[in-house]
């Protein structure tokens, strides 16, 4: 069965496209098919796999907006068994354009429904989401059964979390009451930086087994790939950031199985 | 008279809200008197200038959905000469909440207008804009007479300059004749990163004079000191961090003045 899974934070910057890619390729070198759902106006998921913007005539705003067949638009990424449905710069004004739909928070799960029964046999979709508590990051959290949460060991990126938090309880309690949250994943993490440590420490204080034993530290290398339109895994599989999302593929499908 | 300057980019995390705050600061510790609006859900300029929570029951959101008299939100911060309009995570539903306003791009310039009408003498007004080319986004831009870029010195970043470059270009076109962006400024600049020194000489050359001489440096103190509320100016006025944002006020007023 596939597992939806979004990948969502309203801080800006924290890490969830450089998640997202290499995450995927991580669980796709390890026998898994996965697409990733780009739900970002900047579409930095699309470019970091490849895909050029004038290869993206329907995007995942056509199937958000009007409706159309999630199975049209998603292409090939660089990577065998990885997928992805671009997005382009349309999405901006998608919660604009979703008002008047009276289904618009289930729009995006109407689609993977129809995708999932055509045979698409995919075990994970991974959905990059934008950096909001917007109508797009609802209809991910309406779509998905859990939510992977990047944080930036940083004191704003901190401050974001309870509101986070308290946004996936509220779709619990009215639009999908299976949503939950299946890790917080630290990110660009340098142990020299005491407020990176002092973070750490109250981040496993208050939210214990919440919060992945895997840390993804800083890692030049994670924000080079992408001009490369390659994930870190291929651009460099021995550099401490591809290390650290493998071991996080692993811890990944260990708590989702438990779930 | 009062300048309104945008600080905008739709990519997360570039440092927009840490130059809103700092600049401010540097602005007023040499005779300036600032406002800053908080255009961002996340309320990070607003818990950065030390406004909790509770003592926001006023906020932008007010202003922008429901017509609240700017004056009567306004702050006084922990800096003197420095002001802020603080924002909550009512912010989040403002794009739809706008859009059965037939004057839903002009909301935020009308308040304004009326705050500057009734002798406020503000010599800047900073607006700290959502990491989206939102409807709020775009409210910024036709309120402000100039935008400020930060632009992190990173693959991923400078991908989005050209789409908020055409939709700034596109508001000037119907919205704002007067808009023009005043500067971009690269920040959490690291001169060992090759990443960083080639996306800077790259940007210098097809960009030229509109990218600031000043450089904000990555400085860990920049990062702390919103956990003390404080402005980094006054939390270590001697950093790395605080010393470029005294050169970038220098520069910025330089740039105002030509304008
Ligand atoms: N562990 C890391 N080490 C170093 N750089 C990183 C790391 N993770 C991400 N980056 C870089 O930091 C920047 C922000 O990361 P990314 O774009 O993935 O965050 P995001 O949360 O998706 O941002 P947005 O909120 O704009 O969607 C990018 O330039 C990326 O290349
Ligand atoms: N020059 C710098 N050196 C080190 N850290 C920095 C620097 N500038 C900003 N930061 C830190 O990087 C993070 C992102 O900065 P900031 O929140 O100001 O960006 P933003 O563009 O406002 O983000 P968002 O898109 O979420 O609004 C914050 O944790 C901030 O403290
Ligand atoms: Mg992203
Ligand atoms: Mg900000």
């Amino acid at each position: 069965k596939t597992r939806v899974v979004s990948i969502a934070n309203q801080k800006g910057g924290v890490g969830k496209t450089t998640t997202a890619i290499n995450l995927a390729t991580a669980l796709v070198s390890i026998g898994n098919r996965v697409l990733i759902i780009d739900l970002d106006a900047q579409g930095n998921a699309s470019t970091g796999l490849g895909i050029p913007v004038e290869d993206r005539q329907l995007s995942t705003y056509d199937v958000i907006v009007d409706n159309s067949d999630l199975r049209s638009i998603i292409k090939n990424s660089l990577v065998d068994g990885l997928f992805i449905a671009p997005a382009t710069t349309d999405l901006s004004s998608a919660d604009v354009d979703l008002v008047s739909n009276d289904k618009r928070t289930m729009v995006l799960k109407h689609s993977i429904v129809k995708l999932l029964e055509s045979n698409s046999n995919y075990d994970y979709i991974l959905i990059d989401c934008p950096p909001a508590l917007s109508l797009l990051t609802i209809n991910a959290f309406v779509a998905c059964e859990t939510v992977l949460v990047p944080l930036q060991a940083e004191f704003f990126a901190l401050e974001g979390l309870s509101q986070l938090m308290t946004t996936i309880k509220e779709v619990r309690g009215t639009l999908n009451k299976n949503i939950w949250i299946q890790g917080i994943v630290l990110t660009m993490y340098d142990k020299r930086n005491n407020l990176s440590v002092q973070i750490e420490e109250d981040v496993r204080e208050h939210l214990g087994k919440l919060v992945y034993e895997t840390v993804i530290p800083r890692n030049v290398r994670l924000s080079e790939a992408p001009s490369f339109s390659l994930p870190a895994l291929l651009y460099d599989r021995k550099c401490a950031g591809s290390i650290a999302y493998k071991k996080l593929a692993a811890e990944f499908l260990e708590r989702e199985s438990k779930l």
